[in-house]
């Protein structure tokens, strides 16, 4: 039968916490913006910036015969015809889009 | 056309292969 000590001790406690709060000051606003920034840059379906910007043109294109090499060099300036070849390579082998009446000539498959 | 039809159907194939 003994009482239990530590209802009494938490009353006590509480009294003096307002006042002097060890160690909490700035917690709150250090840590939360650091880790959310890399997750964006790795945007949704695990693709890079680069190859979600041409599967996105790829995919806005209505022609048939789909969008050129040329042409998605046009759109992208500052991207090279050597970085969107293989980007386009990669979307091709991942089986995002595909080659038309040429190697240079691609269409999305998620596009009806 | 037949050759855009084939391509396609062996992209989606690609595609669903990686996503099984």
């Amino acid at each position: 039968s003994k009482p239990q000590a530590m209802a009494g001790g938490g009353g006590m406690n509480s009294s003096i916490m307002p006042m002097s709060r060890p160690g909490m000051g700035g917690m709150g606003s250090m840590g939360m913006t650091g880790g959310y920034s890399g997750a964006n840059a790795m945007a949704n379906n695990g693709l890079s910036p680069n190859q979600n910007q041409v599967l996105s043109l790829i995919k806005s294109c209505p022609e048939p015969q789909g969008i050129s090499i040329q042409e998605l060099k046009q759109r992208l300036s500052g991207m090279s015809v050597t970085v969107i070849r293989q980007v386009v390579d990669f979307l091709s082998n991942e089986g995002h889009i595909f080659s038309t009446i040429d190697e240079d000539h691609f269409r999305s498959t998620d596009q009806e | 056309l037949d050759r855009i039809a084939q391509n396609k159907k062996a992209a989606l194939e690609r595609l669903s292969a990686r996503s099984t």
